[in-house]
């Protein structure tokens, strides 16, 4: 019982308790406990804080913390809502949340736009038309993946997206035309949809909840 | 020179960075 109960009392900065969480996202009481499991596991891999820092995320994503990558970065920024350099529990939880089987499409294809976009500016689409931006996306891409193609075919793919894209032809893409978008690729949020997020209970049992059962 | 199919933003959102299925790994 002493285990039991100081293992409640020493929580992390940042902690949130689970009935809130679990009430603002699609993740149920049981499943926000195991995602405190799992946030524990890796904030602690590096700087044992509690709080995810961007090595610890990297450290994750690819079994390397110093390796650097566009995406990650783009990942990490999601996630770090106050922007303050770290992700704490309940930022951790919220964005995870979009990502959930059951979340809401509309979300997904919101949270897609915010990945892809250069700003991370929510609710908008303005940094979508800028084709530089996105050619160099492309070109790190396939720099990260060994792929050579040449400039000018790349051009020539960033070019055709935004013409398919833009379907009012207005030089920006703005968010009905990416629903739109996404409803003709639908492989574009795939990666938006986590199936562990289901079984995260059984991944990460939190000792927590069957404690509070066994009580 | 055969019709471009790719498309530039299926191919960011495809790739490996942006797949978070490795934060489940034990």
């Amino acid at each position: 019982m002493g285990c039991y109960h100081s293992k409640r009392t020493k929580k992390t900065p940042g902690y949130e308790e689970p009935t809130v969480l679990a009430a603002e996202t699609p993740f149920t009481v049981s499943e926000v406990e195991a995602l405190y499991e799992l946030f524990k596991k890796l904030s602690s891999s590096v700087i044992d804080d509690g709080l995810i820092h961007k090595e610890e995320l990297q450290l994750a994503l690819f079994r390397n913390k110093n390796k650097r990558n566009l995406f990650a970065d783009r990942i990490f920024d999601l996630f770090d809502v106050k922007r303050n350099g770290v992700i704490e529990f309940g930022e951790f939880v919220r964005s995870l949340g979009v990502f959930h089987p059951y979340a809401p499409v509309e979300d997904k294809i919101h949270c897609t736009a915010n990945l892809l976009s250069d700003y991370m500016i929510y609710g908008k689409l303005v940094s979508l038309n800028e084709k530089r931006r996105l050619k160099e996306m492309v070109m790190a891409l396939l720099h990260e993946s060994d792929l050579l193609l040449s400039d000018d075919f790349v051009e020539t793919i960033v070019d055709k997206t935004f013409r398919d894209a833009d379907l009012k032809g207005d030089g920006k893409i703005d968010p009905d035309e990416w629903k739109e978008f996404v409803s003709k690729n639908p492989s574009l949020i795939k990666n938006m949809t986590l199936p562990h997020l289901k079984d995260i209970t059984l991944a990460f049992p939190s000792f927590v909840s069957k404690t509070e059962v066994e009580d | 020179m055969a019709p471009v199919t790719m498309n530039a933003f299926e191919l960011i959102s495809t790739s490996q960075g942006l797949n978070l299925s490795s934060l489940f790994e034990k």
